[in-house]
């Protein structure tokens, strides 16, 4: 989901 | 991070690479969409803002930056360098119908109504449409060469391995991203044809010809 530090994927 | 996840991504730069070396190399970007290209360098522009604001690791931030680069670099190459062997007769795909009703889409339905956010989903949406005008300027020559689906290969199956990277995800780290999941699902779908084709062609050494 969503998490405040932006997405962690490419 | 998981094995899924890091074959995606390489499968992803390997697809990347592969398209810039073959229109370096042979110095023609014949049968290559610069439509798609250009909807890819939308795809990398709008997700990676974020480049200069959050930190997440070298191998994240590294790889932003070689799309990035690696995108540019082939737009600049079919529409500058090479612009002469652009075939935009048949790279006649309406964007407008892709890009349009994408930002629509981004603004209703998103995680989080910030700019950055509908920015990301903006390039989530993009993404899992932007090798239409490719598929369909093959679909309009009738053939494509065998550098171009490899390339293409490579390009399916990173979004593939990222469908089961989210299946990994949500059992061994109840991650969830619906947004994702669905664009990705869409996206692997649209490549299922030429999939077919690549395995009962290509792979057994034929020309990849549509019935024209």
């Amino acid at each position: 989901e969503y998490n405040i530090f932006g997405h962690d994927e490419l | 991070m998981n094995i899924f996840r890091l074959t995606g991504d390489l499968s992803h730069l390997a697809a990347i690479i592969i398209l810039l070396l073959k229109i370096w190399k042979t110095r023609s970007c014949a049968g290559i969409s610069g439509k798609s290209q250009i909807l890819f360098a939308i795809v990398f522009t709008t997700r990676y803002l974020d480049l200069l604001s959050s930190f997440i690791s070298l191998y994240n931030t590294s790889m932003k930056v070689i799309y990035i680069g690696c995108a540019y670099a082939t737009v600049y190459l079919i529409y500058m360098k090479f612009r002469a062997t652009y075939d935009g007769n048949h790279d006649s795909f309406r964007v407008e119908f892709l890009v349009v009703p994408v930002g629509g889409l981004a603004v209703l339905i998103n995680h989080d109504f910030s700019f950055l956010e509908i920015l990301w989903t903006f390039s989530i949406y993009l993404e899992s449409v932007a090798i239409l005008p490719q598929l369909f300027m093959i679909s309009k020559t009738g053939e494509a060469e065998t550098i171009t689906t490899h390339y293409l290969f490579c390009l399916g199956l990173y979004r593939a391995l990222y469908i089961v990277n989210w299946i990994w995800r949500y059992y061994f780290e109840a991650f969830f991203d619906l947004i994702a999941i669905v664009a990705g699902v869409v996206q692997t779908i649209l490549y299922c044809d030429f999939f077919y084709l690549y395995v009962t062609k290509v792979l057994k050494g034929k020309k990849l010809s549509l019935p024209a």
